[in-house]
């Protein structure tokens, strides 16, 4: 190991370090996290501890021991970066001003080493990171993508293979939200006004920091209201001579038109785009992201010389000056070796980790367009909107209580707690079906059904035997309806229907007496759509049902996800409670209503938290 | 049988390390990272030859005092911005 000439040290152990500036390259948090876990390697081998401060917790930035900061080209200490790759960042030896400061070159693409960090909000995945690549329906995605989307919005797989995981969030888009600002984080608003011109995208129009703005409202010049457009990591380039910029597709390269990026044109086979539709009239170009570089461990290299720690020649040590990704624990014996040989070893007990004074940084606020997550979130496999289904209006707070009549007449022995566990409704996973009934709904599961009461504090009366009700059903049911107009309960099993009008029961019949082919093997269900008209559902596909003719239109076929974007595909019961559509996939449900006309999915919720309310 | 196309290499404007030569390269690594104190050398490469023994020691490189291409590809790696030699 090498230290600095004079042994240059801090000859404090309280060391403080500021975050002058971020990278749009990783979200702040994963910055500030890189940066924590570079100092606790050394905290964890010397008397060190490192404090991030703010500048409103310091009387003077003088103060501050290390300050951290991201720059192009010159940055102002008179040793420029040189733009994408080869020199990745300095630092300065310990001391006053700006020694011990450590500076980061931003035309590299920071990341943790294995590519871009694209943060995911809404979806099913508790925003976890998009998996570049990822596969969907058979294609490989290195990008975010709108595809399979009918509203346009951006989505990626958080894991590898979204066909098989269906693990899925929706990336920084500014349709989604806006960051800082003083919009509460509100999505941008096109077109907006700004000084009398429309903008139907961001722009960086009245500002020198070029950063990409957008207003929230109409008019910029009436409200004020604005925000800064999320950095879209995953197609931004780096380099090149427009960084900062996105890949524009198609563009044109030497007369051939291109949809990716490409690595034409290159000796060195990095890959490569276009920030303008025509490379060869505008020349305007960047770098496509790669692999990036691990802010961490680059960090904790540059940390090492703001400790006083110089290069060293053994090539698998941290100060080795080559950057080297690793996932393995980066400290080598050489760097411990020099840094105890000016710090000590740490003093027994355990390192404290560095300390951050600022209470946590707060999330940006969710849009009100609430897409898929409603406000109180609920253990975190909450599904929300499939790929296949576009952002909706947020939740409008919990089903209200309904009248509170009392119950319909019901085998009244039934007890109302459940004494056994099989007993309880809340027990039970996946309902084979679920209907509303006389104005109840009932959830029926092998050969057993609850009945919610309503009113105040409803609950799941039950169990009752199918069998008592309805004799002549099978314990397995697929869906069951009751036309509102006729009080006719259709129930189906199968490619089995019975009709039961009051106590008397017509069937079992096969589905192709409703006018229904082979192909159908079960009914998912059928949602009233008054004057004696209904849609019937199986699997992906629908039919307009005449309740009075008990007949399909066999032309009416369509598919679900026309209709109802936003329901899973695989919903395996649908029924129809207080006006609303109800798709049931697993232990959830996607509810849909229908207000003029357009179906929208208004809440996402679990199936016995939500509509059974079990505790 | 079809002939592949000849791969054209275009000059990217702002590219500056793709426009450099090998030894254009060479000089400006040497002196930027402190293993000659005077950025203009005269173009012999006996000149470099002691830079380079040097720079290949302190890489753990194999020492042959010449630009050969373990020592180019290391100069073509991405790495910190700090001198490895002088203050």
């Amino acid at each position: 190991f090498q230290t600095f000439e004079g042994d240059l040290k801090w000859h404090h152990h309280d060391i403080t370090y500021w975050v002058q500036n971020y990278s749009e390259d990783l979200p702040r948090g994963v910055i500030d996290d890189a940066f924590a876990r570079a100092f606790a390697l050394w905290s964890a081998v010397t008397p060190l501890t490192f404090t991030q401060v703010y500048p409103q917790d310091v009387k003077d930035l003088k103060d501050v021991d290390i300050v951290i900061q991201f720059g192009y080209k010159e940055h102002g200490d008179g040793y420029p970066f040189d733009g994408k790759d080869g020199l990745l960042a300095h630092a300065f030896p310990p001391g006053p001003g700006i020694q011990g400061d450590a500076h980061f070159d931003d035309d590299e693409l920071w990341s943790l080493g294995k590519g871009v960090v694209v943060p995911t909000r809404f979806g099913n995945a508790d925003g976890a990171a998009c998996h570049f690549p990822f596969t969907f329906e058979g294609r490989s995605y290195t990008a975010c993508t709108a595809d399979g989307r009918s509203d346009g919005m951006l989505w990626c797989s958080t894991t590898a293979d979204y066909d098989t995981d269906h693990k899925f969030g929706f990336c920084p888009s500014e349709r989604l939200y806006t960051q800082n600002g003083n919009a509460d984080g509100k999505p941008c608003e096109f077109p907006f006004t700004f000084e009398g011109r429309s903008y139907s995208a961001c722009t960086t129009d009245g500002r020198s920091d070029g950063q990409l703005w957008c207003a929230t409202t109409a008019s910029y010049d009436q409200d004020r209201l604005y925000g800064f457009c999320p950095t879209r990591a995953d197609s931004t380039v780096t380099g090149g001579n427009s960084p900062g910029k996105m890949c524009t597709f198609p563009f044109v390269f030497l007369g051939q038109e291109y949809s990716t990026c490409i690595r034409e044109g290159r000796r060195d086979g990095r890959l490569w785009c276009s920030t303008t539709s025509n490379f060869d009239r505008d020349k305007k170009w960047g770098f496509c992201p790669d692999q990036g570089y691990s802010l961490f461990l680059v960090a904790a290299h540059e940390f090492g010389h703001a400790l006083g720690l110089d290069h060293t020649s053994v090539p698998e040590a941290l100060m080795y000056p080559m950057y080297r990704f690793t996932e393995e624990h980066p400290l080598h014996e050489d760097d411990v070796k020099g840094i105890q040989h000016l710090y000590g070893p740490r003093a027994e007990p355990e390192p404290r980790p560095p300390t951050t004074t600022a209470p946590e940084p707060q999330p940006t606020a969710p849009p009100t367009v609430c897409l898929t997550v409603p406000p109180t979130v609920r253990p975190s496999e909450r599904p929300t909107t499939g790929p296949t289904g576009p952002p909706s209006a947020g939740p409008t707070g919990p089903p209200t209580a309904g009248p509170s009549e009392a119950p319909t007449a019901s085998p009244s022995e039934a007890p109302t707690v459940p004494l056994d566990p099989a007993d309880d409704a809340c027990n039970v996973y996946i309902f084979d079906a679920i209907a509303e009934i006389r104005d109840h709904l009932h959830f029926f599961k092998n050969g057993r059904y609850w009945r919610l009461s309503e009113g105040r504090g409803r609950r799941a009366q039950g169990p009752f035997l199918i069998s008592d009700t309805w004799p002549k059903l099978p314990p397995k049911l697929d869906s069951a309806f009751e036309d509102p107009l006729t009080k006719k309960v259709f129930f189906f099993s199968g490619r089995q229907v019975w009709v039961y009008t009051g106590a008397s029961a017509l069937g079992p019949r096969r589905l192709d007496k409703l006018g229904l082919g082979p192909q159908v093997d079960h009914v998912t269900g059928v949602l009233p759509r008054g004057e004696g008209k209904a849609l019937l559902f199986s699997r992906q596909r629908f039919w307009r049902f005449d309740v009075k003719t008990q007949t399909v239109d066999p032309e009416s076929v369509a598919s679900v996800d026309q209709m109802f974007p936003g329901v899973p595909l695989n919903t395996h019961d649908i029924f129809q409670y207080r006006d609303k559509a109800y798709f049931c996939q697993d232990r959830f449900f996607w509810r849909v209503n229908s207000r003029n006309e357009v179906n929208q999915v208004d809440q996402v919720g679990y199936v016995t938290f939500d509509l059974l309310q079990c505790p | 049988a079809p002939r592949p196309r000849q791969p054209t290499f275009v000059v990217f404007p702002g590219d500056q390390q793709t426009n450099l030569t090998d030894l254009q390269l060479a000089e400006d690594y040497l002196y930027r990272y402190g293993y000659t104190h005077v950025a203009e050398m005269n173009r012999e490469k006996t000149s470099l030859g002691r830079a380079l023994r040097r720079l290949q020691q302190n890489l753990a490189l194999p020492e042959t005092g010449e630009l050969d291409n373990a020592t180019l590809e290391a100069m073509r790696a991405p790495r910190c911005g700090v001198p490895d030699l002088g203050s």
